[in-house]
């Protein structure tokens, strides 16, 4: 199984 | 004031297929540079940038910058009235709570008018850091969206593990049914630079990624005849669709992690 990563931890709220 | 005609209704309509069902609602954002939308599917795994330059537009006039806060199902749906080689121009007032969209046929013969109306959306703006991406892929768009089916329909997988080599680029999955892989190479003719497939890599990369992603991302097809997808190890895909010179449809795709 693998996990999903969430595209928030990317890319920062401006 | 915004005005912004366009040759084509069934642009549009592309565009909107390509987006509304990863994201329903979404701020339009109107500037002297044209339009342009970011928004991230309710998950917060994928996220959609479409850029239309001012340039594809004839004319295009934006006063002031405007963000339009639009439901895209319902607009989507909208340009179903339009035929598809329909001149399409969007007009909206400065601090207006509606979006009118005209259709006129190309004899100029018909003309249907309509006014859509505005919401307050409130949406986070990412920044999205310049990349040097580690492996660039070109391809035909039909293929891709060929290859996400089949690995999706066929085999039954949720992950698709992406691996680019110097050799080729190879796609596989693990499903119920079993496991499956496909390998596209580079081609060696660069005379038909649609149906090529083009690699340009600084060094070879592998990601997981969730197929049922890959899958509604192809729905862009239609723009475009091919399509490029950018890797680099921890950080998101990017799958973009060119439309001619006057802008893009972008995918950003969270990888997964293998545990």
């Amino acid at each position: 199984k693998s996990q999903q990563r969430n595209l928030l931890s990317f890319f920062k709220a401006v | 004031m915004f005005e912004a005609r366009l040759a084509q209704s069934n642009l549009m309509k592309k565009i909107l297929d390509a987006i509304k069902d990863l994201i329903t609602e979404a701020n339009l954002e109107i500037s002297s540079g044209g339009i342009s939308l970011q928004g991230m599917d309710s998950s917060h795994v994928s996220l959609v940038a479409l850029l239309m330059r001012s340039d594809g537009f004839s004319p295009f006039r934006c006063d002031r910058n405007l963000t339009l806060g639009v439901n895209l199902q319902a607009m989507a749906k909208l340009m179903k009235c339009a035929s598809n080689d329909d001149i399409l121009t969007m007009t909206a007032e400065d601090n207006s709570d509606t979006l009118n969209l005209q259709f006129e046929s190309p004899a100029q013969d018909k003309l249907s008018e309509f006014e859509m109306k505005l919401m307050d959306i409130d949406s986070e703006h990412l920044g999205i850091p310049e990349t040097e991406y580690d492996a660039v892929i070109r391809m035909p768009s039909s293929e891709f969206q060929r290859i996400c089916r089949d690995l999706g329909a066929g085999i039954g997988g949720e992950s698709v593990t992406i691996a680019c080599t110097k050799e080729g680029v190879k796609f596989s999955v693990t499903g119920s049914v079993g496991s499956g892989s496909i390998t596209l190479k580079q081609t060696g003719s660069v005379d038909k630079p649609a149906e090529s497939v083009v690699i340009n890599m600084a060094q070879p990369v592998t990601l997981i990624f969730a197929l049922r992603y890959l899958n509604s991302f192809a729905k862009a097809t239609p723009l475009s005849e091919s399509v490029s997808l950018s890797m680099s190890r921890e950080v998101p895909l990017v799958v973009e669709y060119k439309m001619n010179d006057t802008g893009y449809v972008r995918f950003y795709l969270a990888p997964k992690l293998e545990d």
